[in-house]
């Protein structure tokens, strides 16, 4: 464990947390992606099934089941309890154009060939274009409240963090992992634009507008 | 080396 991914690991937990608060406190989920919700649950859920088969410590088990349910919450909260909140027409990415590409490529390029390895490649290959669906319907609304971009900045910083993790691991350990790199590179830089509206503007006080 | 160790990462 280092500094980069303890933080990376916070920032995806406040993430989360800012998300679940917002929707239960406002009892709405207008403006967040349910579809980016379901892929995100589906990536902890193909990721963290190692839960039954390996121990790696208290505080790696802890946040695996942390993860799995305030994504499956998250999800309930969005297509049960607050339904009726649900921006059905903004919320329309075709989320099977990232699922089946992710699980085509996780056939073709993994470590070892074998279940629980390929299933961790999709949940990685997937988390990578996870937030697309979001993003997609922050453009389409044309603006996001200023928690949306709150919430959308920890999870991309958290990432973010993860690859001066592997840098750091890299440089010290002498470990690293080309596929996780990579596919942490291509989902940090998928934030980038939203990241520099967010330090433009969000930080100065004014809503998040994104060109429509 | 790959991806076996990197499973301590969430």
């Amino acid at each position: 464990m280092n500094i980069f991914r303890l933080t990376g690991d916070l920032a995806h937990l406040i993430a989360i947390i800012i998300l679940l608060h917002k929707i239960w406190k406002s009892r709405s989920c207008a403006g967040i992606s349910g579809k980016s919700q379901v892929l995100f649950a589906l990536v902890y859920t193909t990721r963290y099934l190692d839960l039954v088969t390996s121990y790696v410590s208290i505080y790696n088990t802890f946040m695996k089941f942390v993860f799995l349910a305030t994504s499956y919450a998250t999800i309930y909260l969005i297509y049960v309890k607050f339904k009726a909140t649900y921006d059905h027409n903004h919320d329309t990415f075709r989320i099977e154009f990232l699922i089946l590409p992710s699980l085509a490529l996780a056939l073709l390029i993994n470590h070892y060939f074998n279940f629980l390895e390929v299933l961790w490649t999709f949940s990685i290959y997937l988390e990578s274009v996870a937030i697309l669906p979001q993003l997609f319907m922050v453009s389409k609304t044309g603006e996001a409240e200023s928690i949306t971009s709150h919430y959308l900045f920890a999870l991309g910083s958290y990432r973010a963090l993860y690859i001066l993790n592997w840098i750091y691991r890299y440089a010290t350990e002498g470990h690293y992992d080309l596929i996780a790199i990579v596919a942490g590179v291509v989902q940090t830089v998928l934030y980038c634009d939203f990241f520099y509206l967010y330090i433009t503007k969000v930080l100065k006080g004014k809503k998040l507008q994104l060109p429509a | 080396d790959t991806g076996t160790d990197t499973k301590d990462e969430l």
